[in-house]
């Protein structure tokens, strides 16, 4: 909340739209607010009503640079956007930067999540530690329900809960790096930094620096899906490949490479195959080791072709582990599986697990 | 000699973004490689609220992440 608790003294709250971007349909823009608005109104008792002239208590307009309230603007990204505490006058008043571009998409900045986010602020709610949360200051794209846990009861602080609607189901926190029972989604080597991916997250492992960095996987890719199931990266062709079901893109460095998503099959995996669990390259041999369920597929980068004689069973040639991975990266002769909250060192050379350790070891736990 | 002018870009850049978002009083940010206590310690306010790593410096996370497009709601405080 901001200091003194600022909220509206009244459950009935007006607004009005000032104004309107080019960058959407008119109806889009109404339609974006209306949605931003009924997020709030679902868990509270608050309402909101339109006006179409005069000054209601949020006033919703488009300006750049310096628009009217000694607040300037910055041109393209950086601010997006700002929104004033309840109270008299410019209190609740809602600017958007139109110098940005405005979309009801991923393609560039969504209204509808902005919206709902400084609409939070008119209502009384500051910014959020979360990085799951809605109020949390950075933007990022992201579908399903919008509110976590920490905005539910931030606003129901303010205004307590919608007499009239059920329960919602807030969006989940982060996952916490150091909970002993975390398992990974996928893991891949990039250009010398690690990525660990989980849920709508991935933790960037550098070197140097101790601390891994949490980051929301829609913050720095929009088109990848919230979930990532396998990851691996060709060096030699400074790519990393990232699936989601049956689907995989290609990174260069952060950057998405086009002509994906492209399907897995294209692999010369089976139809059968819905999901991979886990990917990884063996720079000593060319080889990508594609695993799925309790088998493992070996993957030629030279050819582009899938080795005869695979699948193969998991626990047979890689012995010692677990008939399933859930992650799996190659540093220097070493094989690193991830099975729920174990990860095994596996020596590519003798054949063998040489340690067992837990799962979030490599997160500095 | 000349200051590299990408460290230059990052001082103002960081300074600016305490300045709107952690309320750095204007004026008592020391001067780029001698930061005052004031700049500091508003960095390290910052690392906090983002769950970075403590460390007062102008680090590779903490400059990323002021590069990251937000909104221009302060962190902390009032805002009117």
């Amino acid at each position: 909340h901001f200091p003194r608790d600022l909220k509206w003294q009244t459950n009935d709250v007006t607004f009005r739209i000032v104004n309107y971007t080019p960058d959407l349909e008119k109806s889009d823009v109404d339609r974006a607010i209306r949605r931003a608005l009924n997020v709030w109104s679902d868990v509270t008792p608050l309402t909101f009503k339109k006006l179409h002239k005069g000054i209601a208590d949020i006033m919703i307009s488009f300006g750049s640079r310096e628009h009217g309230d000694h607040n300037p603007f910055d041109g393209p990204d950086g601010l997006l956007a700002h929104a004033y505490p309840p109270g008299e006058g410019i209190g609740g008043d809602t600017h958007f930067d139109e110098d940005e571009h405005w979309s009801k998409d991923s393609s560039t900045y969504n209204l509808f999540i902005v919206a709902a986010h400084e609409l939070g602020h008119a209502l009384g709610m500051s910014h959020s530690t979360e990085p799951s949360a809605l109020m949390y200051p950075v933007y990022s794209y992201s579908t399903g329900y919008p509110l976590s846990e920490d905005d539910v009861e931030g606003i129901q602080a303010l205004y307590g809960p919608n007499p009239n609607s059920r329960k919602v189901k807030p969006k989940p926190d982060a996952p916490d790096k150091c909970d002993p029972m975390l398992t990974f989604d996928a893991a891949t080597e990039l250009r010398g930094e690690t990525l660990v991916f989980k849920d709508r997250f991935y933790w960037r492992l550098h070197p140097q620096i101790p601390e891994p960095e949490q980051v929301l996987i829609k913050s720095t890719w929009p088109s990848i899906p919230n979930k990532v199931d396998a990851a691996y990266e060709n060096p030699e062709k400074d790519l990393v490949i990232i699936f989601s079901g049956i689907k995989m893109w290609a990174l260069n460095g952060y950057n998405l490479v086009d002509g994906y998503p492209k399907y897995i099959h294209r692999l010369g995996l089976p139809k059968s195959i819905r999901k991979i669990d886990a990917a990884v390259h063996i720079g000593d041999t060319g080889k990508t080791l594609l695993f799925t369920d309790e088998e493992y597929w070996s993957y030629d980068e030279a050819t582009g072709t899938m080795d005869r004689g695979y699948p193969r069973s998991i626990e047979k040639d890689f012995p010692g582990m677990n008939d399933e991975v859930d992650a799996a990266v190659y540093h220097y002769g070493f094989l690193y599986f991830f099975h729920e909250h174990v990860q095994y060192e596996y020596s590519y050379n003798s054949r063998k697990v040489m340690r067992i350790l837990r799962t979030n070891s490599i997160l500095n736990c | 000699g000349p200051v590299p002018s990408e460290d230059l870009d990052d001082w103002l850049l960081a300074e600016k973004y305490l300045r709107h978002f952690y309320d750095l009083p204007v004026g008592l940010q020391g001067r780029r490689g001698e930061p005052s206590g004031h700049f500091t310690a508003k960095i390290k306010e910052m690392q906090r609220f983002f769950k970075l790593k403590v460390t007062g410096n102008l680090d590779e996370n903490t400059l990323d992440l002021m590069k990251e497009p937000r909104c221009g709601v302060p962190d902390v405080g009032e805002y009117n």
